[in-house]
């Protein structure tokens, strides 16, 4: 799976996902990606896109529940990642990308590893594999 | 700050023995598609453009499990999905189940700026991207050494296991006589 969001100069905030899916599927089987408000997900706040464990993900809602946190409870992105992270979903189900209305970004895992990068417009870049 | 652009190429257990060579490899692809979207952010593009094209460069590098280098399904194909969405509309696109689509990602952004649902399926997803001038492959354009590999394993695995629990459900006098 490989994802990416953005937030753009307009204030445009997009989240886009794509797959092959999971080794060895059967019976079009379907994972969290395609599924809006899951692996893949955006509203005028935050922008998300998960990678993983497609059926933990889709039963987290994962996507929508980064969102409603930080709408309701109210919190940050970084909040509302280690909540989706650490409280709902178990070591080794997930990583998630986000990125803010603000331009926050935030790169989480409960896996070993997570291939992933990051930029913005005040030069912070990084790449990474592992922690 | 005027943008901000963050990516991925899957999560898992990425074994950390990997050589560094391959290691290098895989972050100088991850900062290569980091710039694609970072030049178009820098320019004043869109984050949808951003986002399709840098997605399109891993979806086109035979590392990653989407495009090329998916990895295969129990009948030895290739089943991809997709799916974008603009938060400041809630407007969305997301396809599942493409078989010939080189490029997954951007046929739900069509779907999203052209049709009026969100979501298409299979072979009514095939059929959607041939109203437009979208790139077309055949299943082995997917194909990759490591990833066949590694549904070969998966093969083996499942048919232990099958052989295993098939083991567990026979009576002992069965279970003697089938190890006759």
């Amino acid at each position: 799976t490989v994802g990416a969001v953005a937030v753009d100069k307009e204030g445009q905030i997009v989240a886009g996902t794509s797959t092959g899916g999971m080794t060895n599927k059967k019976f079009g089987r379907v994972g969290d990606v395609p599924i809006i408000g899951s692996g893949t997900y955006a509203s005028d706040v935050v922008a998300v896109s998960m990678t993983g464990w497609g059926e933990k993900i889709m039963r987290a809602v994962s996507g929508h529940t980064v969102s409603a946190y930080m709408k309701h409870k109210p919190a940050s992105l970084e909040e509302a990642g280690s909540y989706l992270l650490e409280d709902l979903l178990n070591k080794g189900e997930a990583g998630m990308i986000a990125v803010d209305k603000d331009g926050n970004t935030y790169m989480g895992m409960n896996t070993l590893g997570m291939f992933r990068g990051a930029a913005d417009s005040e030069g912070n870049r990084e790449v990474a594999i592992w922690e | 700050k005027d943008w901000a652009l963050v990516i991925h190429g899957g999560a898992g257990t990425i074994s950390k023995d990997k050589p560094d060579s391959v290691v290098k490899a895989y972050k100088n692809d991850l900062s290569e598609a980091l710039a694609i979207g970072e030049d178009i952010l820098k320019s004043g593009g869109s984050a949808l453009d951003a986002v399709e094209n840098v997605i399109n460069y891993l979806e086109n590098n035979p590392k990653f499990n989407a495009g090329k280098g998916a990895v295969f399904t129990h009948d030895g194909g290739h089943e991809l999905d997709a799916a974008i969405m603009l938060g400041n509309t809630r407007e969305a696109g997301t396809i599942t189940g493409v078989k010939t689509v080189k490029n997954p990602i951007s046929l739900a952004r069509l779907v999203m700026e052209n049709s009026k649902h969100v979501m298409f399926a299979g072979d009514g997803a095939e059929k959607y991207a041939d109203k437009f001038e979208l790139e077309r492959v055949n299943q082995e354009y997917f194909y990759t050494e490591h990833r066949h590999k590694a549904w070969k394993r998966a093969l083996k695995r499942e048919k232990q296991k099958d052989a295993q629990s098939g083991l567990m459900e026979l009576t002992p006098k069965e279970l003697k006589e089938k190890y006759g």
